[in-house]
C-alpha cells in the first residue's frame, strides 16, 4: 500500500 | 481602501473555478504587491497558491495590507452573475466585514454591485522556499489534463517518471494497467504545442490523480503548464496566468510503506 504524505512533512508553518 | 479593476473580469472566474474543487474557505491577502492566496485542502495533501501581480489591474488602489476571508462556492456563485465580458471591481473599505464585486458591461450600460459577507478563517501558512527541481517538465495544459483524465478512469494514482526518453505518466487498476509516454518535442509550429523537459537527473514518484485532476481545472488559465518534480520535494503544478502571475499546486506524494 501507498502512504499519502501530508505537505507538513515538507514544509514549515510561516 | 481597496479597489482593484479588472478588465478581463473572465478571468477572475476562471480562477476561481481552479480552486474551488480543492479549497472551501480562503484568505485572499491584498498587498502593493497583488492579490494573492494560499490554501490547502482540508488533508493538508495539496495547497494552492494564487498570485495576481498589482500592474496587471488596470487600477490597484490597496491603501493597508488586507485579509479577506471568503468562501470560495459563495465568491463564485456571485462572479457567475458577472458576463463574460464584463470589468470587475472588487472593493472593501477598511474594517468591514464584507466586500463589493462590481461588474460593468463593456459598453457601461449596465452596472451591478454584489456585496458579499466576509468570514473569520484561521488558516496556516506555509513557507515554500525556491527549490532546485530535479526535472521541470512543460507542455500542453490540455494534453496533461487529458492524461489525467485517461489516467483516473483506470487507476487512484499515477506514477510520473523523468528519464532521458521522456515524461512517463503510469497506472494500475483492477482492470488492467496503462502507460503514456510523451517525449521531448520543441519542433511544433506553435510554441504552446512543445513539450520541453529539463532534466538534471532521472526521478519517480508516485501522486493520487484526484488531486492532479482538481490541479487541471486550471487549464482554461494557461495553453501550457510546467510540472517540477524532485524525489524529496511535492510536486508543483503551475499555470502561469499571461501578464499578472501564475497559480500553482503543491501535492505530496506517496510513498511505498
Amino acid at each position: 500500500w501507498d502512504t499519502q504524505l501530508q505537505l507538513q512533512g515538507f514544509y514549515t508553518n510561516a | 481602501m481597496l479597489e482593484l479593476r479588472l478588465v478581463q473580469g473572465s478571468l477572475l472566474k476562471k480562477v476561481l473555478d481552479a480552486m474551488r474543487e480543492l479549497v472551501n474557505d480562503a484568505n485572499f491577502d491584498c498587498s502593493a504587491t497583488g492579490f494573492s492566496l494560499q490554501a490547502m485542502d482540508s488533508s493538508h495533501v495539496a495547497l494552492v497558491a494564487l498570485l495576481l501581480r498589482s500592474e496587471g489591474f488596470e487600477h490597484y488602489r490597496c491603501d493597508r495590507n488586507l485579509s479577506m476571508g471568503m468562501n470560495l462556492n459563495n465568491m463564485s456563485k456571485m462572479l457567475r452573475c458577472a458576463g463574460n465580458d464584463d470589468i470587475i471591481t472588487i472593493k472593501a473599505d477598511d474594517g468591514t466585514d464584507s466586500v463589493t464585486f462590481m461588474f460593468e458591461s463593456p459598453n457601461q450600460d449596465k452596472i451591478a454591485d454584489f456585496e458579499m459577507k466576509l468570514m473569520d478563517i484561521d488558516s496556516e501558512h506555509l513557507g515554500i522556499p525556491d527549490a532546485e527541481y530535479q526535472a521541470i517538465v512543460r507542455m500542453p495544459s490540455s494534453e496533461f489534463a487529458r492524461i489525467c483524465k485517461d489516467l483516473s478512469s483506470i487507476g487512484d494514482t499515477v506514477v510520473i517518471s523523468v528519464t532521458k526518453e521522456g515524461v512517463k505518466f503510469s497506472t494500475a487498476g483492477d482492470i488492467g494497467t496503462a502507460n503514456i509516454v510523451c517525449r521531448q518535442n520543441k519542433t511544433v509550429d506553435k510554441p504552446e504545442e512543445a513539450t520541453i523537459i529539463e532534466m538534471q537527473e532521472p526521478v519517480s514518484l508516485t501522486f493520487a490523480l484526484r488531486y492532479l485532476n482538481s490541479f487541471t481545472k486550471a487549464t482554461p488559465l494557461s495553453d501550457t503548464v510546467t510540472i517540477s518534480l524532485s524525489s524529496e520535494l511535492p510536486v508543483v503544478v503551475e499555470y502561469k496566468i499571461a501578464e499578472m502571475g501564475y497559480i500553482r499546486y503543491y501535492l505530496a506524494p506517496k510513498i511505498e510503506e
